[in-house]
């Protein structure tokens, strides 16, 4: 594993335990969205079907199970958790699943390297957690204050796949690996769509100001 | 030749 890779990894998993911190410790799922988190659910769900069909290593069932956890905890605290549930902003929280759920799924029939179920579903993952961050994105962009855990949480989240991308880079040319074009464009695409949010966070962070997305 | 595709990603 290249260093590029486990950078990407621990972010991702520096994000989840950033926002559990938020959950957990402050009480407060204020300015985090349930759609996004019910997305990456799917996403994980969908992603590590093969978990018990396929061994690669302890690091990678370990890591498959932690997300698979942590994600749904996160939604049942945000639904379920008698404190927490009162500081989730529903009425702001109003993107449809449905809207990147379904053109992801036809999508993954069209375009996939095998027309298998196994497949299919893994290549759906990679098309929705692409765009799963656009619920969280409209909830920050119509949220008046975002606090730090929040954006430093979408900062995160956003820096794990970009260090994905340097890491297929890595693979390819000095590891030798094949293309890959499912996993890297929709990388690629789920980099870009933050480039805003990272645009104003750092921003933000140089003029020692609080984040705030232009509406 | 390039090496066969593994899913060992996250």
């Amino acid at each position: 594993m290249n260093a590029f890779r486990l950078a990407g990894d621990m972010t991702h998993l520096l994000s989840i335990i950033l926002l559990l911190h938020k959950i957990r410790a402050m009480k407060s799922c204020a300015g985090i969205s349930l759609r996004t988190q019910e997305l990456y659910v799917i996403v994980f769900v969908t992603r590590y079907v093969d978990l018990s069909m396929k061994y690669y290593s302890f690091y990678n069932s370990i890591m498959k199970i932690v997300f698979l956890g942590t994600s749904i905890s996160i939604v049942w605290y945000m639904r379920y958790h008698k404190v927490v549930k009162q500081t989730y902003n529903k009425d702001v929280d109003t993107f449809r699943h449905i809207f990147l759920i379904l053109p992801c799924f036809v999508l993954a029939l069209l375009i996939n390297r095998a027309f298998t179920v196994i497949e299919v579903l893994w290549t759906f993952s990679l098309y929705l957690e692409a765009v799963a961050i656009l619920p969280q994105l409209v909830l920050l962009q119509r949220s008046r204050n975002i606090d730090n855990l929040t954006g430093n949480y979408v900062f995160l989240l956003g820096a794990y796949r970009a260090f994905y991308l340097l890491n297929w880079i890595y693979r390819f040319f000095i590891e030798n690996h094949q293309v890959r074009w499912i996993p890297w464009l929709s990388g690629l695409l789920q980099t870009a769509i933050y480039a805003d949010f990272f645009y104003y966070y750092i921003k933000s962070w140089k003029n020692r100001e609080k984040l705030k997305l232009p509406a | 030749s390039r090496r066969k595709i593994s899913k060992d990603e996250l």
